[in-house]
């Protein structure tokens, strides 16, 4: 989080605020109300309180206007600039504009007023812009669908009025960072190629171009998937993706949500009713068969005869001997590999390897590449490694093995 | 072949102004003509153009890539990102 520059800030806690008029683009209720849902995120973590008034000076004036409108900020007409807000202070101090050449809504559509608002007090309470694209005070609009203070917002506006009155201290959540050591994955598929790790709102990405993993909300591509997904897996010959939560799922091609979805993964997968979420998934394309990780257990289905093989569910460990009891997700990529990760929060530097995506230089290639008869899987699992020989279906000896001692740098 | 579209565009002559004004707006680039005038090659431009690029974690290259002016490009909060 970032203060603005002199650190402003109200000597008085308890301020008032005024709507001086209202846009025609929704009801004055409507506007009412996402104002006041825009101060009471703010209210929830800090000991400031917001009275609204309906005459004369308050200390934020809030009001719409288009153009040049006289505070030496003019707006620029529809998109680019939408709104602004000033630092705490007498007067112009700690007013909101918002531009009337936007539409405002309270949806998904552009721009919705409360996700605008929510950002524009963060300024008239003494904040700047932050850099983490998961903050409310991060510069450029994203609304995924529900507007809640990151960790970022909150540590940043009790930097400036200490912390809310509330016993049990309210928090938010924090924005995953890509090189963390102890991140854990919610699920993660491949797409077209490509590898997407999902956590929370967000998804990261590798992919040749862009060095850097890149980190964005998962509703950049799919503002219809909900956060918090459980399991991801690609039907590469559909060119489909299938995101799991809960017992629903959700098929997309490319960015578009398939109709009818989501589905329930009872009738869909023939899963019974005990089973209440997946943990991970992956479909193997060369057999068509689609491994389901659910606690301990694993399910095969066919994809061709769209049911499940029998004798399943078997333990995870029959199948994928060594892996544990439980995967977090896990994705299948270049042809018969399977890479199961699995984690604990706080277990520290176990996923070193994975985020290099690379093949690590050390992997015999010719092993990788060398088709049917030299199959080889490698499981990591925290920080070590095993390989499984699928043609004896065994586990090979000497395994499993410490991954930095193979897999160096 | 499938793949995700990535935003790509060539640097044309309104990008040299959208670069020029977003500057501008949200980091303090002083704005008289004669800066207009030296922007391919002026250090201040190329400066604040990495300031921005460092502020939304991308490539830092001083160069209004694609992926630069795609971000500029959002729409976005009136405030400036660096302090006046």
């Amino acid at each position: 989080f970032v203060l603005t520059q002199g650190n402003p800030q109200w000597e008085d806690t308890h301020l008032t605020y005024r709507i001086e008029n209202y846009t025609p683009d929704l009801s004055r209720a409507a506007v009412d109300h996402a104002i006041e849902k825009a101060f009471q995120l703010w209210s929830s973590i800090s000991p400031l309180t917001f009275t609204k008034v309906s005459e004369g000076q308050a200390d934020i004036m809030i009001s719409f206007v288009r153009g040049d409108h006289h505070d030496n900020s003019p707006f620029d007409g529809p998109g680019g600039n939408l709104a602004h807000a000033f630092q705490p202070g007498p007067r112009i101090g700690g007013d909101v504009h918002f531009d009337e050449d936007e539409r405002w809504t309270n949806n998904f559509r552009d721009y919705n007023l409360y996700r605008v608002a929510a950002h524009e007090l963060g300024h008239s309470l003494g904040l700047a812009h932050s850099t983490d694209i998961g903050a409310l005070m991060y510069p450029n609009y994203i609304f995924s669908g529900d507007v809640q203070l990151s960790q970022d917002d909150i540590s940043g506006i009790q930097a400036i009025y200490g912390p809310s009155q509330n016993p049990t201290q309210p928090t938010g959540p924090q924005t995953p960072q890509v090189c963390d050591s102890k991140l854990t994955f919610d699920a993660i598929t491949t797409v077209r190629g490509e590898v997407m790790f999902f956590k929370d709102r967000f998804y990261m990405r590798t992919n040749p171009f862009y060095p850097e993993a890149e980190l964005n909300f998962i509703s950049l591509f799919w503002p219809h998937l909900p956060n918090g997904l459980q399991a991801a897996y690609e039907v590469a010959d559909r060119d489909e993706v299938r995101f799991f939560k809960g017992n629903k799922y959700w098929a997309v091609k490319g960015q578009n949500v398939l109709y009818g979805y989501p589905k329930d993964i009872y009738r869909s997968f023939g899963f019974p009713r005990t089973v209440k979420n997946i943990d991970a998934a992956v479909s193997d394309e060369d057999t068509g068969k689609t491994y389901f990780f659910v606690a301990n257990k694993c399910w095969r289905y066919d994809e061709y005869k769209q049911s499940m093989d029998a004798g399943y569910p078997k333990m995870i460990a029959e199948d994928f001997p060594g892996i544990g009891n439980k995967v977090d997700a896990v994705f299948q990529k270049d042809g018969n590999k399977f890479w199961a990760v699995r984690g604990i929060e706080g277990q520290a530097g176990y996923l070193r390897g994975i985020h290099t995506l690379g093949f690590p230089p050390t992997i015999r290639e010719t092993e990788a590449v060398s088709g049917k008869e030299k199959k080889k899987t490698y499981f990591f699992v925290e920080d070590k490694y095993w390989r499984f020989d699928e043609n004896s279906q065994s586990m090979e000896q000497g395994f499993p093995r410490i991954i930095a001692d193979d897999f160096s740098g | 072949s499938h793949s995700f579209p990535t935003a790509t565009s060539e640097t044309q002559e309104q990008d040299v102004e959208t670069v020029q004004k977003y500057l501008e707006n949200y980091y303090n680039l002083k704005s008289d003509a004669k800066q207009v005038e030296r922007q391919r090659n002026s250090d201040p431009v190329v400066e604040k153009l990495k300031q921005m690029q460092k502020f939304f974690g991308l490539k830092v290259t001083g160069k209004p890539d694609a992926e630069t002016l795609n971000v500029m490009k959002q729409p976005r909060c009136g405030v400036p990102d660096m302090a006046q």
